[in-house]
């Protein structure tokens, strides 16, 4: 545990907010609805031992173990989503037709290593 | 950042960023879809459902409305009795390759509200025809190049008809001559022999000019995009 640092609760890996707005990308004027929407990003360290609440997988485990025994050889496992939801998108296309379509995995829900 | 855009936008199944030229407004079942898939909380839906139109109960992920195309016909001699002859004409060649056609629903509006006192039992008589290539080539009786899908009577004005061309629109797509349909709507029931003058016809028609425009609704299926396409992968 003297190789390793605490991790404050802020520095863990976890969802983080992000609003994506249509008219920021410039798509304003063909996205119809919503006109944005609450994204978010995943963030953080999965430090070592990696708890419950962090969702690890068994190969975030192991390669944890791996970087703690060689930190320059291979790196700490990554923070990423592991529960995605889907939103639905209306907007005109090309020959103003009126499109509803449904996206999968556009919101981030979850966040694990 | 153009070139992101366009990765950007072919994952989200588009060639290229649309540009709108004449909007049309928004078709309130879309718009209520849409509001009724904001409200539900995405967690508690079942995987399964994810590609699946619950308001129609058919599989698909995109719906889309076109707006018709095709002109009115006036013809120099109609026949006795027809109100109204149009062409309609939907441009289906927006769908991609991957997408599988699941429900094709035409929507004939009229923009009446009330009726006229005196027509407030008149029936008119709806024929709906599949265009076949002899009608674009100006073959003379339109007869012959035209095939009957539907043929209904109606006396409610003020309410939209829909019927359901799935198989007609499937059709379209697999063998690529969509040639449109031809709308016609004339006097029927026992009012035809009420109205045999011009003038009159004309009074009982003029109902019928509140037709205000048709719109043909389709869902598609593009498995590309799909949960379970993914977990199979």
């Amino acid at each position: 545990s003297a190789q390793h640092p605490p991790v404050t609760p802020s520095n863990l890996c976890k969802p983080r907010r992000l609003y994506i707005s249509f008219s920021d990308v410039g798509w304003e004027n063909w996205i119809i609805a919503p006109q944005g929407y609450m994204a978010n990003y995943c963030l953080g360290e999965c430090p070592f031992p990696l708890t419950a609440e962090l969702n690890s997988t068994n190969h975030a485990i192991l390669q944890t173990m791996v970087h703690s025994l060689d930190p320059e050889g291979t790196p700490q496992p990554c923070c990423v989503p592991v529960r995605l939801s889907p939103i639905s998108i209306l907007y005109y296309d090309n020959n103003d037709n009126v499109v509803l379509r449904h996206y999968e995995d556009m919101v981030v829900d979850e966040c694990g290593c | 950042l153009s070139l992101q855009e366009s990765l950007l936008l072919k994952s989200l199944g588009l060639s290229a960023k649309p540009s709108p030229k004449s909007p049309i407004p928004v078709p309130s079942v879309l718009w209520r879809i849409f509001q009724k898939r904001k409200m539900l909380p995405a967690p508690n839906k079942d995987p399964a459902d994810a590609c699946r139109v619950e308001e129609f109960n058919v599989p698909g992920n995109i719906i889309r409305v076109f707006a018709d195309q095709g002109h009115f016909i006036h013809s120099t001699q109609p026949p006795r009795l027809l109100c109204l002859q149009k062409r309609l004409y939907f441009n289906l060649s927006v769908l991609e390759e991957d997408e599988s056609l699941t429900m094709a629903q035409l929507e004939v509006k009229f923009s009446h509200n009330s009726y006229h006192a005196s027509s407030q039992r008149q029936v008119f008589e709806l024929r709906l025809y599949r265009s076949s290539q002899m009608v674009l080539r100006g073959v003379p009786s339109p007869e012959r190049g035209r095939k009957l899908l539907v043929g209904q009577s109606f006396a409610q004005l003020h309410q939209s008809l829909l019927f359901n061309l799935t198989g007609v629109a499937k059709e379209w797509r697999t063998h690529g001559r969509n040639l449109g349909l031809i709308l016609e709507i004339s006097v029927g029931g026992g009012d035809a022999a009420s109205a045999p003058t011009s003038e009159g016809l004309r009074n009982v028609c003029a109902n019928v000019d509140a037709f205000l425009a048709a719109s043909l609704l389709v869902v598609t299926l593009n498995p590309q995009q799909c949960g379970a396409a993914r977990s199979r992968r």
